[in-house]
């Protein structure tokens, strides 16, 4: 299976609808200081369910939608949805394709979609249990954080190995 | 479980010393358990000689070093558990243009496993993309996709009706 | 002594408030001290806002913001008291080329106050220079300095006697 | 004063005599990943008293001594030397030049030089005391820590502060 797509409304920095389609391959991230970049791994991230706002940079989780700018107003959600294809043999489904969203309102209340129906998070954590997405300790790498599997202490370092077992 | 830990933890251990001599064009590193008695609480420790140097701890390494063994360690674990995906957030910032080649050169083994989603400033890294993804804020504080450019190598999901503006 | 402390404070934060506007073409930052009525025990508070942005926590910045926020600050600091010599080290790894550019044209007003000693990797920051150092490591684990150009601007100490091997 | 030169013996990777002569302007040092660049400030960080070695991104002070790679032996001290000039006016010296050195062997013992005099550190401190020299909080900005008083908790900003008052 594989990541065909990424959509973020309202998340962060993404005011206006955006769609990323991945290749089999390499896709790079491009642009300027603050335009967003990182936002994209922190939709991701946030869309497989990290629970801690910290992780994404933010002081509380509603600090992820977007929150005005001099040209826009504030909006009430934030929602990412990851769309994955190719599933029937790692997921063991009928489908073809799965998609994931998540959302979240200004008043804390949030919920998770599969495939467009409202679930639990541990729904899809079961679902993807062996592909390992959602395992984002060596997965999702961030920025100026690769080094810290070195500095952390011995003992810090057994999540990620935990992980892979 | 025991086994599964130590038996993944073995498996992590002797590909990162494969992926540690080639990255680093020679050298020598290793994994170790601190405590092998108590390998399910035991924290890990990271060694790790670059070509020519004496062995010292992991911290005085440069900060390019430190990252070059990171990805060592990383690639080391996509080979026992590889991840549909990954998104490396400007992994090659401290790397000079050498190693960024280097790196570049052994990501090339694990595309054919997973996808890499990969945030960058580096002409390298760009020019290995098979889609590229430009991000603006044309308007201040707003994230715009602006450019997706399809390289003619890779398969990058078809031809020419990627461009979105 | 707290006159000393909050004087040097509001020196500071004055100073800090224009060095921001200046290096992001806008915005606007300040420092607060946590607890007015206990000057030199509460902390301090960094409040920043890119140009066309809304005011969030400083941690939901991005990599390159964070940096020139903090090249704000510190230069902030330097007007108030300028340090013989300053040393940094790949300060402009997260920075994009125009922040680089904006970084080196603040540098400019210092250079008459104070030596700058730039470990950096970046073409532009090496053009700037008026002495360049080179090192490397031919003998495997040994540092050697290679290469002093003396560029045609500036002092440099005097003509071509600076080439070492 | 400005700082002049600079000389390192068998300090971290310099296991032989390197001499830097610095400029009223920039000096750009360059060089490929883990040539030495950071040692040098290190060098100076060191020179100027620091008691961490953690700072230095060592275990013990013994470990900032050229411990030895594959065609040379390991040193039994370590030396570095910084000489300031123009010194009369800030320094009430009768100096024009004013050279600074640090040693440490092997065993531990360790001592401070002025004009090439065994003092104490506290000498060197109490000469330097209003120059701004020795105040490395923010004249000294190591690879990768810039963001570091953005992340910090407001309380443990204050020694930057601290030391510009
Ligand atoms: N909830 C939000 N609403 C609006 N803007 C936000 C929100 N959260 C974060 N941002 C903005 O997103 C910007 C950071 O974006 P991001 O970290 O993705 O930048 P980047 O492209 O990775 O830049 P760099 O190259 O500097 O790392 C910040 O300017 C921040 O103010
Ligand atoms: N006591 C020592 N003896 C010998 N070598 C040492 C000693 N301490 C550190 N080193 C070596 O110095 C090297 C690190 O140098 P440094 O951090 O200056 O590199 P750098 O030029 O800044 O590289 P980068 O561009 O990656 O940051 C390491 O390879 C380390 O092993
Ligand atoms: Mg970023
Ligand atoms: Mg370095």
């Amino acid at each position: 299976m594989y990541l065909r797509r990424l959509e973020i409304l309202g998340f962060k920095s993404f005011a206006q609808k955006t769609e990323l389609n991945f290749p089999h391959g390499v896709a790079a991230v491009v642009g300027p200081n603050g335009c967003g970049k990182s936002n994209v791994l922190d939709a991701i991230r946030w869309c497989l369910g990290e629970q801690s706002a910290k992780a994404l940079r933010g002081g509380e989780m509603a600090d992820v939608i977007f929150n005005g700018a001099d040209t826009r107003q504030p909006l009430g959600m934030a929602e990412v949805t990851m769309t994955f294809t190719d599933c029937e043999e790692q997921l063991g489904t009928a489908y073809h394709e799965v998609s994931i969203s998540r959302r979240v309102y200004r008043d804390g209340r949030g919920e998770y979609l599969l495939n467009r129906t409202v679930c639990r998070l541990r729904d899809i954590q079961e679902l993807f249990m062996d592909t390992g997405i959602g395992r984002s300790a060596y997965s999702i790498m961030e920025q100026g954080k690769i080094d810290l599997i070195l500095s952390s202490r011995p003992e810090d370092r057994r999540a990620i190995f935990e992980e892979a077992a | 479980t025991r086994e599964l830990f130590t038996e993944t933890f073995e498996r992590v251990r002797v590909n990162f010393q494969e992926m540690y001599a080639e990255l680093f064009g020679g050298g020598r590193a290793n994994l170790l358990l601190v405590n092998e008695e108590d390998p399910l609480e035991c924290g890990i420790d990271i060694i790790a000689r670059p070509p020519g140097k004496q062995l010292q701890s992991v911290t005085l390494l440069s900060g390019g070093e430190k990252t070059m063994t990171a990805v060592a360690l990383l690639f080391a674990i996509y080979m026992v558990k590889p991840s549909p995906f990954c998104v490396l957030d400007e992994m090659d910032a401290p790397l000079d243009e050498s190693n960024i080649a280097r790196f570049l050169k052994i990501l090339d083994r694990f595309v054919s496993q997973s996808q890499f989603i990969v945030i960058t400033h580096n002409k390298r890294t760009i020019a290995r993309a098979d889609v590229l993804y430009g991000i603006t804020m044309e308007e201040a504080g707003v994230s715009k996709l602006v450019a997706v450019r399809l390289e003619k190598r890779g398969q990058g999901d078809g031809g020419g009706t990627r461009l979105r503006g």
